[in-house]
């Protein structure tokens, strides 16, 4: 029923366009097979419970377009272009990952076809490497002081291994140097052989 | 330094701290946050030993030391805005959760919601001041989110003005609440009222259930801590069983349902609006979503930036293994949907506190979309976030299963938040029920506003079908 819009895969506004469709057409999909439901003279509460996978599914993908619309529009409030590349590069990864990950959802439906599909595929690829320079910068931007991630793998200084050691160290297990629990049980064991 | 992290850092295309700005909503923010950070990361009666290396017991005794000690701490440095209160906690408890979490996430603002001001009166300042230390018993041993189906029960006696709260059953028993076993001497207990022969479903009335100044139980009330669980291994979620409990009518919260000393009951003017803690609480989920896979994310990239495996090139050293394009499609779409996530959850605490504010005025036209929002937005990122904490900690190779890595804590104190304030596919049943609602309204015309608006864009791209 719907004409294939054309969507411009990299054009993040034609992107919330397609979610925005693909979610509508899960809710017209949900609603064609709980009419489908009642008609084979069930009641309502049945009908509901036998479309409730379909009925999940748009819930899904409404909230899934939600938050794909909030990405985008937060990037007209930003006035930096280096962020606001950096942020529209992260906000196009995860529109396109999205659909490369419920590809069905949107060629069933005609938003895209099979082409494009394997662009979107190629284009997260090539988003990765584009991704792969600012990577430890876009997580020390969330500014978690390491008492707050409480990670030896995590360090700001990266200092990984030899922290880890370290906090080996302390464990109680380690307070000495031979645990109790081998006078207790091993020796007897051992001088019994 | 480790000198592959210092030559991530010389090779971003942006300034780091600009995009921390952003995050915070502004340099200010950053500094003021920072400057609460540091409160806590300098003073030393907040440092304890790692509790990984602790008993069960010993770990709900340091929690609880500091949980007293972020109250006198708090008041100390006199900081009272909620978003600072939030950093200095945040900091003091790393990624955990603590004995009086819902004392003061749920017990306080529950009061705060559904009191008259005259209850208001009676009850908040013994709360602030932690006479009264609280949690919010709904959830039941064999029931959960369906919140319609809890059996415990008020029962008005006019005679005496009381309400008798029992646990008719062994499914009645409340379970899970946080601080319930051991730390809470009052409880917001939610049960089925009935008053004049007559059930009029699910109303709060505020409980208490340990002696002031003994924190015995009370007669009639017998509680306990649930054990260990898969995480939380600081808080005493507990049980609690009302044996025939009388309480004054005045302990049924009244702001908006009421009843009177004869018994007579009045209406509230939304049955949505004994959920008001529970929409509160789901809106700040979905920013928690976003906090929770941002700390995992910053701890497996940062590590995939340090680890070295294998070779790219035979003869070549070992490449940092976020060269690998396998690793960085495990890691990187989880990074931009921890960013996603975080100005999903700025709105979702943006509409909640607009969409209240119009509550206060008596409009309460969008409560049904904040509720369905609510309800869709937490369970789709908790969810993803749950998943993608669980992504990062695996693509950290073996030491993502050491404690010392904190993706376990990460783990195991977030992924309660696809069961608890409601089980996700609940969620996601609420949402489609506004959808259809929406759905249905569009096709005969009405025109939609908010998140749903696209129902009416595009039925004309959709043959609109009888529902």
């Amino acid at each position: 029923a719907s004409q294939p819009m054309v969507v411009d895969i990299n054009d993040i506004s034609s992107l919330v366009e397609a979610y925005q469709l693909r979610a509508a057409n899960l809710v017209e999909a949900a609603a064609r097979n709980y009419r489908m439901e009642l008609g084979r003279r069930k009641n309502k509460e049945e009908a509901w419970n036998s479309t409730s996978i379909d009925l999940v599914r748009a819930s899904g993908a409404h909230c899934h377009y939600v938050v794909v619309k909030l990405f985008a529009a937060k990037l007209s409030e930003i006035t930096d272009t280096a962020i606001h590349d950096v942020l529209s590069t992260l906000c196009l990864m995860y529109a396109l990952y999205g659909i490369s990950k419920n590809s069905g959802d949107f060629l069933h439906a005609g938003i895209l076809n099979d082409l494009q599909i394997s662009h979107v595929h190629q284009r997260v690829k090539e988003l990765l490497a584009m991704i792969r320079p600012n990577a430890v910068a876009l997580v020390d931007a969330f500014d978690y002081p390491d008492a707050v991630l409480a990670s030896v793998l995590g360090r700001y200084d990266g200092n990984v291994y030899e922290h880890m050691f370290e906090w080996a160290k302390r464990s109680p297990l380690n307070k000495t140097e031979v645990h109790q629990s081998f006078y207790k049980y091993l020796k007897p064991l051992q001088s019994k052989l | 330094m480790n000198p592959e992290l210092r030559k991530e850092r010389e090779s971003a295309s942006f300034l780091t701290e600009g995009l921390t700005h952003i995050l915070d909503g502004g340099a200010e923010k950053t500094r003021r946050r920072r400057e609460i950070e540091a409160l806590v990361l300098n003073d030393p009666e907040l440092q304890h030993e790692d509790l990984n290396f602790l008993s069960r017991s010993e770990r709900y005794d340091v929690a609880v030391k500091k949980s007293a000690l972020m109250v006198r701490k708090i008041r100390e440095h006199a900081i009272s805005n909620p978003e600072e209160i939030m950093w200095f906690k945040r900091i003091c408890l790393e990624s955990r959760v603590e004995p009086l979490n819902l004392h003061f996430g749920m017990f306080i603002p529950t009061l705060e919601n559904q009191c008259t001001s005259e209850q208001k009166e009676k009850w908040l300042h013994p709360c602030y001041t932690q006479q009264i230390i609280g949690t919010y018993a709904q959830t039941e041993l064999g029931h959960g989110s369906f919140i319609r189906g809890l059996e415990t029960t008020a029962t008005y006696d006019p005679s005496t003005q009381e309400f008798v709260l029992n646990s008719p059953t062994v499914t009645s028993i409340k379970w899970w609440p946080g601080g319930l076993g051991k730390t809470s001497n009052h409880a917001i207990v939610l049960a089925q009222l009935y008053t004049q022969g007559q059930c009029k479903g699910l109303h709060a009335f505020i409980v208490p259930i340990r002696r002031m100044g003994t924190h015995e139980p009370l007669p009639g009330v017998v509680v306990g801590d649930i054990g260990p669980k898969f995480g939380y291994d600081e808080v005493d979620n507990g049980y609690l069983k009302l044996e025939n409990v009388r309480v004054p009518r005045e302990n049924m919260l009244m702001r908006y349902a009421k009843v009177m000393p004869d018994g007579t009951y009045m209406k509230p003017p939304s049955d949505k609006l004994t959920y008001g803690t529970m929409v509160f609480i789901r809106s700040m989920i979905v920013g928690d979503s976003a906090r929770a896979l941002s700390q995992a994310c910053t701890i497996a990239i940062r590590y995939s930036a340090v680890r070295h495996q294998s070779e790219l090139k035979p003869g070549d050293p070992e490449p940092q293994i976020l060269d690998y394009q396998t690793q960085q499609y495990k890691l990187f779409p989880l990074l931009v949907t921890a960013y996603a996530f975080r100005f999903v959850g700025n709105f979702m605490r943006e509409t909640y506190h607009r969409i209240t504010g119009d509550m206060n005025d008596g409009d309460y036209s969008q409560l049904p979309e904040l509720h369905a929002l609510s309800a869709g937005l937490k369970a789709f990122t908790s969810w993803v976030a749950s998943a993608g904490i669980e992504e990062c900690r695996m693509a950290c190779g073996g030491h993502g299963y050491s404690r010392s890595s904190g993706l376990p804590d990460i783990y195991v104190t977030f992924s309660p938040s696809c069961t608890y304030e409601g089980e996700n596919t609940v969620m996601m049943l609420q949402t489609a029920r506004y959808l259809f609602k929406s759905y249905t309204q569009a096709k005969s015309g009405q025109k939609l506003v908010g998140t749903v608006s696209y129902l009416n864009d595009l039925c004309s791209h959709i043959q609109p079908q009888q529902v």
